[in-house]
This record gives structure tokens, sequence and C-alpha cells, in this order.
């Protein structure tokens, strides 16, 4: 998958991209503050391509510690999980489940809500592929909002971004490619070399999606979110990150 | 036409002489809409006049839309009219001798339509009787029941259903109900939407053994199928001016339950009936839920209960209550009124003790086998207790075993209560067909489901908010709708599930299912017109059966009559006239009751003032409701078990 980070203070946006194995779980966000955890499960694609194979977020998981909800999407079905009981609905739903100030509102074929209140919400969004494509595979995304009301304890690969990095972008320079313009980037006492490039933001046009400026770091984002991005690893859809 | 009859001189006859030419069952079922023809055409190859039966079996609940009948050439066709003026048509017929009555009578969960014909010799007839039903979910699955029974060798036998679901059929499944006889013989093809089934038998397989000349052919024919089901929200098909909305979603938890069983053990329960009972009880306590409350009453003249109060659906607890109704010996009268108002009370003292969770659903099942005979006596009276103790959100669900018991009386006070009733046959089965009943209603998925469409656009909406919704069943919401000012239509179902509540949105553009429909030849083009009508007029029939004033009553009755007039259908308020061209010869075919109401409870056979129809009918054409039969003898029902509800003195 691929992350676009935008930071709202400097008015940039940081993507990098993980690739790790299928079946991976990814922690998003962890935030024992509030007690919201978001875990990304990843899922392959059909087949390698360059001697790669692609990995997709295949599942996502909220845990809603404080109201004892979870909640579970994957690229079928959207279900809420109150202790032993729960309810689903499908990509084929248009529809709303309303449960302790929790509300889910699914957009059928498209993409789903989730709210808490006033305080947070989440965004997942579908992407269909064509179901014969000999290499796709239908996938999620997710987007969360800067001005979700996380606690300063929040950690995550997207997480750990609700209290703003300091970053400095300077000596841009030419790179490889006319567009592709390479820079230099402080951040976190780490200087790295970035690049300039363009990534899509599906939330207006899910077909298409809206180009993004932003700057890539390279390595799985190494320098830029803490530590290396193993250390996002979790055991289960709704583990809380554990602090090394 | 009996004209255009192919070559009729190897017919297969009885002693009698009667040859079956062919006999041929075709049904098509759009989107749920049953719509069944069952045509006989028959020769009476003896050098006598002799009577001819047409005796066939109907689903209770089906409308009978269609009789006709061709006697060399001579047709009758069948129009719908008004109770009084049908009768009175007959009887001005009768009086000049040229009527007869069709007897129809209630058998189990069939009814029977019979006409018997006078043929002279080498003669030919033709029977073809129409009649529409809506196949309703249950248990996962639509059941569609044909009963066939020819009676004798057919030249032609075919039964063909074909089944056109635009949501898409699941699965197709035929059992093998008419016996290991008839293995591989019916062919099944089903393709995405469309489904086509086909029973086509030779004479030799027909034939009970290589030499008999009698037919193995006699039972029912029952084809299951369920439907793709994507969306929770349901499923909303517009056609032609009306929608319908199936609303039947899964993947939901159940609601946890309180359910207090109140069983009848009064000495008619004695035997067979409470050996089944105490089995099918066993077997439906195992099957409660930990996170269910229940408890258990038995009555006669005394009511007791198992428990005092709702207790928890505990491994232990569950086996002490088998234990209890393991023991219970059956004795005494009936006391209908104070068990029922027991049971409401220890429901009413749980809530308000505030022990009932408020996403649980409560409910009482009554299992009865006969009429109060001691304490309150009036059903009315009962009926009035029951409505004023049971408070809105407790249902009741009524089991009436056999045929001993007002049917009609538990249907009102079940209605009346948000639930609803089923008659079980004291016989082997009653442990699974009770089982059957208490699986339908064991799995409560959602509470308070109401559904909504835009005012401006529907009309004439069948009811739209429900108490309970459960699982393996199916909600059927028809109406109206201005299609020709609409491009969509959108409905919004809300409902309360297990720890959610659930805003559901479903949206149909108003022309989606055009192409489809005109496409397929086999398809209804008024499906959605008659399984609207369906809807409107059983939920009439419901409504009058609890109005609360005789003006209200007379005015639902207005209106179902009309329904029934402008969508041809057979109502109690209706009757079918069968008349030939001349309009000189009449039938009339009224609706049966419940055969506890009926006027001759155990007579099938001649009755002593059954009036003589035959005098002065030509003979060509003597059409006589005295049903002389020259059928096979398993073709008569048992006598004990029917009542026949004759026109002449209904």
């Amino acid at each position: 998958p691929h992350f676009i980070i935008h930071l709202p203070k400097s008015q940039k946006n940081i993507c990098f991209n993980i690739n790790s194995e299928p079946g991976k779980i990814l922690n998003l966000v962890s935030d024992p503050g509030t007690g919201v955890v978001v875990n990304g499960q990843l899922i392959g694609a059909k087949k390698t391509q360059n001697k790669k194979l692609n990995t997709y977020f295949g599942k996502i998981g909220f845990y809603f510690k404080n109201k004892g909800l979870k909640v579970e999407i994957t690229t079928e079905t959207i279900t809420l999980k109150d202790g032993s009981s729960s309810i689903t609905l499908t990509w084929s739903d248009t529809g709303h489940i309303i449960r302790k100030q929790l509300l889910i509102s699914v957009k059928k074929e498209s993409n789903v809500t989730i709210s808490v209140g006033e305080e947070m919400s989440f965004m997942v969004l579908l992407h269909r592929v064509w179901k014969n494509h000999p290499v796709n595979v239908d996938f999620l995304g997710i987007y969360i909002p800067p001005e979700n009301q996380l606690s300063p304890a929040a950690h995550g690969l997207i997480g750990q971004f609700a209290s703003e990095p300091e970053v400095f972008i300077y000596q841009q320079r030419p790179g490889q490619a006319p567009e592709k313009p390479q820079a230099t980037m402080e951040v976190k006492g780490n200087k790295l070399t970035v690049t300039g490039g363009l990534q899509k933001d599906y939330r207006t046009d899910r077909v298409h999606g809206t180009e993004v400026q932003c700057w890539f770091v390279h390595n799985s984002g190494k320098g830029f979110i803490d530590g290396h991005y193993k250390d996002y690893l979790v055991p289960h859809l709704y583990s809380f990150l554990k602090k090394p | 036409s009996t004209s255009d009859w192919g070559y009729v001189g190897d017919l297969v006859e009885d002693d009698d002489k009667i040859g079956l030419y062919s006999y041929k069952v075709q049904s098509t079922i759009t989107s749920r809409l049953a719509n069944t023809m069952i045509q006989a055409k028959m020769v009476n190859n003896a050098k006598r006049p002799q009577h001819i039966v047409f005796d066939v079996q109907v689903p209770k609940g089906a409308f009978i839309d269609n009789f006709t009948m061709d006697i060399n050439g001579i047709t009758f066709t069948s129009s719908i009219r008004e109770k009084a003026e049908a009768r009175k048509m007959y009887s001005q017929a009768k009086a000049k001798g040229k009527a007869a009555g069709i007897v129809r009578s209630n058998a189990l969960d069939m009814e029977n339509f019979k006409t018997e014909v006078n043929v002279p010799p080498g003669m030919r007839i033709q029977f073809e009787l129409h009649y529409q039903e809506m196949i309703r979910r249950k248990l996962s699955s639509y059941e569609h029941v044909i009963s066939v029974k020819p009676g004798r060798l057919a030249k032609h036998m075919e039964v063909d259903v074909r089944i056109i679901e635009p949501q898409g059929i699941r699965y197709v499944h035929v059992p093998n109900s008419l016996g290991d006889h008839f293995d591989g013989i019916t062919t099944i093809s089903k393709g995405e939407k469309k489904a086509h089934v086909s029973f086509k038998p030779t004479m030799a397989q027909q034939r009970k053994c290589p030499t008999c000349s009698s037919t193995a052919v006699d039972g029912n024919f029952v084809v299951q199928y369920d439907v793709n089901r994507e969306t929770t929200g349901g499923e909303l098909e517009i056609f032609n001016g009306y929608f319908i909305h199936f609303f039947a979603p899964e993947n939901l938890d159940p609601l946890p339950k309180n359910i207090l069983f109140v069983i009848d053990v009064s000495g008619s329960m004695w035997g067979l009936k409470m050996k089944q009972t105490i089995e099918a009880m066993k077997a439906i306590l195992s099957e409660l839920r930990a996170a269910d409350q229940f408890s258990l009453i038995d009555f006669n003249h005394n009511v007791r209960c198992w428990r005092d109060n709702l207790v928890s659906a505990t491994p232990a607890q569950v086996e002490d209550a088998k234990k209890y109704i393991q023991a219970i010996h059956p004795n005494g009268g009936t006391n209908i009124n104070e068990a029922l108002l027991r049971a409401t009370f220890i429901l009413n003292e749980a809530q308000n003790l505030g022990m009932l969770d408020p996403n649980s659903v409560s409910m009482i099942v009554l299992v009865s086998d006969g009429d109060p005979t001691v304490g309150e006596l009036k059903l009315t009276t009962i009926q009035k207790n029951v409505k004023q103790s049971m408070k809105d959100e407790f249902s009741l669900f009524c089991l009436g075993i056999g045929f001993d018991v007002d049917y009609d009386f538990l249907q009102r006070i079940a209605t009346d209560n948000r639930g609803m009733a089923q008659r079980v046959f004291g016989n082997q089965e009653t442990s699974a067909q009770m089982k059957n009943f208490y699986n339908q209603v064991s799995t409560p998925l959602l509470k308070k489901i109401q559904f909504n469409y835009p005012q401006e656009s529907v009309s004439d909406v069948t009811q739209s908010s429900f108490h309970n919704y459960f699982g393996g069943s199916e909600i059927v919401v028809a109406g109206k709708v201005d299609t020709e000012n609409l491009q969509h239509l959108e409905s919004i179902v809300t409902a309360t599930a297990a720890n959610a509540e659930l805003v559901m949105e479903t949206l149909r553009d108003v022309e989606e299912l055009d192409g489809f429909m005109k496409k397929d030849k086999y398809a209804d083009p008024d499906f959605t017109k008659k399984l609207w009508a369906y809807l409107t007029v059983n939920q009439m029939m419901a409504e009058r059966n609890t109005a609360p004033t005789a003006a209200l009553k007379r005015n639902i009755t207005k209106s179902i009559l009309q329904m029934s007039l402008d969508h041809h259908i057979v109502t109690p308020f209706t009757a079918m006239l069968i008349e030939n061209a001349e309009k000189d010869e009449i039938m009339l075919a009224d609706q049966p009751k419940d055969p506890r109401r009926g006027c001759c409870p155990g007579t099938l056979g001649l009755t002593p003032n059954a009036p003589n129809n035959n005098k002065g009918i030509p003979a060509w054409a003597n059409v006589t409701a005295v049903p002389v039969s020259f059928m096979p003898e398993q073709r008569s029902p048992p006598v004990s078990s029917l009542s026949i509800n004759r026109v002449d003195n209904d």
C-alpha cells in the first residue's frame, strides 16, 4: 500500500510505500489515550509482476476499546461486533448501523464512514477491479482526517503524525526524470533524499482519483516514520501497538 | 377445446371405461407469484352415460381465478361475482333445474375443488382450473407444492414448473416426494434468473407395477428454491405501476427472546398428541440459546407453572424443564383464558422488574387441541382479556392441534397480538410439525421494522411496519408507484437488531425490470399487481377479523369485495359462477370455511337432504354436486377429517 501523509501546518504531502507479505497486519493508528486502534491486513495480487508481488489492504479493523466495539471491513462485508453479537452489511448495501454513538454509514459499492460522535471519523474506500483481471484484486483504502481528536499518545504508521513533525524540504534539484525532482528533507533529526511525484486521492473520484503532489520517502518511509516499518506489524486485527 | 385432442384410441381404462387422455399441471412462478393451471382431458368410452369427476387440491391461501369446462365442444367459462348475486343467479338456475354446485372442502393444508359431470358415451370432457398464490419463504426456502392426483393412468402426463426470479436463483431442489418409483424422471435446468422443472412420466413409468393398470402418481410434487440476496435492505422490484419490496436480511445475530410455552394438557391431549408434544417440546427446549429466558405453563382445568418466573436457558434449567414436561399426564378440562392470562402476567411482571433485555423479543407460544371447557368459555371474552393484558411488545403464537380446535379463534388471537397461528395435525408427524413451526419463530433477527417510501410517489402501500422479523422468513411490502413521473424509487427501512439500530436504503430505477420482463415469454407481466392485490386482500381480511365495530367491518368487507371483483379472485365474499355460452347452465363455487365451521361435518358422500340437481338437466351436461365417485379409492380423503361446504346450505 501507499501512504500519503498530509501535514496541514507545513502544507506538505509526504508519501511512502510499504510492501510486506500477504496476511501481515500493519498498525495504522494505536491510541491508548482514546482507546482507538486501526489496523490493516495485507492481501497479495493474484501473481507477481516483475518478480514483485504487490500487496494491498484487504481487511481493515477498528477497535473502539472504550465502547467495546469492533468494526471489520473487508472487500466483501462490513461487520460491527459488540461482544459476542455482530451485524454484517455487504458492499451491495446502502445503510447505517448505529450503536453506542458509533455510526457506520455504508454507501453501496463505494465507501464506509465510521464516525464516533464529533470527535473522530474514518473513511474506507472500496476499490473493485475486474473480477477476471489476471493480476489485480479488490482492495481497500483508508482516509483518516487530521482533525481527528487523537490523544498525544497516538502512534502507528498514520497515528504518529497526529502530532505534526517539523519538516524542512530544501535543495530541490532535477531527478532522473524531469517530472521527478529530488530534494533533501529533514525530519525527526534525519536527513533524507526525497523524490517529488504524484499520488492519487480517490475520495472524490473513486475510479481515476485526484492527483496529489507529494514528496516520496524511499525505503518504506525509513527516517520519516519512527523506527522500521516492521515495528508496526501486529499479531491481530485489533491489537494495540506495543511500545518498544 | 375437446376438438383438438390427438388420437385417443389407446387410452388405459379402468373398469368404468373412463380414459384419461392427458393430465397437465403448468406452474409459472414470477417473483414468488405462482400461477398454476391444472388441466384434465377425459373421455367416456363406456356404452352408458356416467359421471366424470374432476377433483383437485389447491393450497390453502391460494386464490382460484378461473375454471373452465368443455364438454364435447360446449364450453363453460367462469366469472367472479359478489356472493349474494352469484347465489341468486344460482338459485334461479336451480329452480329451472339447470344448476349444480362445485364442492369445495378443507383437507389438511390443501383445499379440495371437486366437480362431477354426467357424460354421455363416447364424449370428451376437458377441465381446467387456474389458481394463483404467493409463495412465502419459510425456513430459508420457498416451497411450491402441487398436488398431483390424476387418479388413473394418463396417456400424456406432465408437471411443468417455471421459475423466474429477477433477484437470481440460488438453488432449485425437487425432493422425491412422489416416491422412489419416480427416481430420475424429474429434470431440472437452472440458469441465473430462470429455472425449469419438468416431470413427464410415460404411461409405463406411471404404472404401479409393470402389469398394473393403476397409477403410482399420487401425492405432492414439491419444488424448493431460494433466491440470491445481496443487500440487507432488500430487493425492490418495480413493474407496471406497482412495486414489491422483498426484505429478508441475513448475517444478523439473533435477538435474545423471552418465551413462555403454554401447553394444553387436558384429557383430549391423551395419547399420540401428548407423546408428540412432549417429543417436540424436548427438542425445542434443547434449541434455546444461552441468552434466552423461558418458562413452561401447562394447563387443563387448572394452570400450573414449571417456574413462576422466566429463567435463563442454562443447560441445567433446560434439563429440568424437559424432566417436567416428560412427567405430564394429560387429563381434565381446558382453561385457555386462565393459562394465557398467567403467561401474560409472568411476562408483565418480568418487564416491570426490569428483567427483560430491552433488545429482546417476548413471546407466548400456545399449544392447544380444543375449545375452552372450563373457566371463561366465551371466545370473544378470552380474546378481549388476552388483548388487554398483552403489552404491545409481546406477541402470541398459537399452534392448534387437530380439528377439534377452533382454528379461526386461534388465528384471531394470534394476529390480534402480533403473532401468527398454525394448525398441526394430530398424527405421527405432529412433533415434526410443531418443531417446524417453532423453528420459524425461534430466531428473531430484527424488531420494530419500519418501511418508508416517498409519500408523494407511492400510494396504497400494504402493511409497512412489523413487530418482528424472523430468520429464514421474508417480509413483503407492496404498493402503487407513479412510474410516469419518477425515475428512481427509494426505500428506507429502519429496524432494531441485536445491539444496534439499522437504517437501510435501497434505490431502484423504475424501469430496471422492464427489459428483463419483456424478454421472458413465461413471466407474468401482472405479477406486481397481483402480489399487491394478494397482500392487500389478505391484510384486509385480517383487519376485518379484528375490526372492533360492525361499521368498520362492513367498510372493510366492501373494500375486499371490490378488490376481489377487480382482480378476479374468489374470497369469502365472492363466488365463482361457471356458465355455458347460452348462460342457461350454471355452476357455483364458493370458498370453503374452516372445517370447524363447515355445515356438514363428516359428510363427503351422499347427504339425505341433498337436492336432486339432476332433474331437468340435459343428459349431455348433467352437472351435479353429488359426489358419486368413480375415482380410485385412495382419492377420497378420510371422511372423519373432513367437512364439506355445500353451497345449498351454506
